[in-house]
């Protein structure tokens, strides 16, 4: 463990807190991309499964638990409770083109052909795409919720972290994983206009919204 | 430097 992994997995915590916490106290999904949740939930679903099979240590199996019961809640909430309040006519990216070129890709490219890394392979693919319909629905509809923005940039800011907990780990380590790598700069880039929209506005206190 | 297939990140 090291600064910049602990640090990153307490911003992925804070980002899904903080959702969670929007749809409850809001009691509403505006703005919210339901798809993206059901894609992080399948990617903490098809990552996490060896917490049946093999025990890291309590801090790993205590946060998969809460990463994996928060996503459920999430779209519970999108999807049921608060479903009058879902904007499903602006949530409307083709999602099974993110799913097909992921499968594919997972299957092609792995560290080993076992079905558990290949599920593994596949929720790290995944995760690098999974934000695409919530960024496609902020620019469908030119705008987006200050705590939304603040959500997507603890999510953006967790995997860039990690990106300097991997160059830390190849030099303390020796530890290096070019899958692992080469998706989580993919998945940092497309946060890249947001981050900069989130700084040259948010922080400023601007509403967030995109020339439409 | 080889990933070895034991995943100890979230």
């Amino acid at each position: 463990m090291n600064i910049f992994r602990l640090t990153g997995d307490l911003s992925h915590l804070a980002a899904i807190i903080i959702l969670l916490l929007k749809i409850w106290k809001t009691r509403s999904c505006a703005g919210i991309s339901g798809k993206s949740q059901i894609l992080f939930a399948l990617v903490f679903t098809t990552r996490y499964l060896d917490l049946f099979s093999s025990f890291i240590s309590l801090y790993n199996t205590v946060m998969k638990v809460i990463y994996i019961m928060c996503a459920y809640a999430t779209v519970y909430l999108i999807y049921g409770k608060f479903k009058a309040t879902y904007d499903g006519n602006h949530d409307t990216f083709r999602v099974e083109f993110l799913l097909i070129p992921v499968v594919l890709l997972a299957v092609l490219i792995n560290h080993a052909f076992a079905p558990m890394e290949i599920l593994w392979t596949f929720s790290i693919y995944l995760e690098s795409v999974a934000i695409l319909p919530q960024l496609f629905m902020i620019s469908k509809t030119g705008e987006a919720e200050t705590i939304t923005t603040h959500y997507l940039f603890f999510l953006g800011l967790y995997r860039t972290l990690y990106l300097f907990n991997w160059i830390w780990r190849f030099y303390f380590e020796g530890f290096f994983d070019l899958i692992a790598v080469v998706a989580g700069l993919v998945q940092t880039i497309l946060y890249c206009d947001f981050f900069y929209l989130y700084i040259t506005k948010v922080l400023k206190g601007k509403k967030l919204s995109l020339p439409a | 430097i080889i990933a070895r297939t034991q995943h100890d990140e979230l």
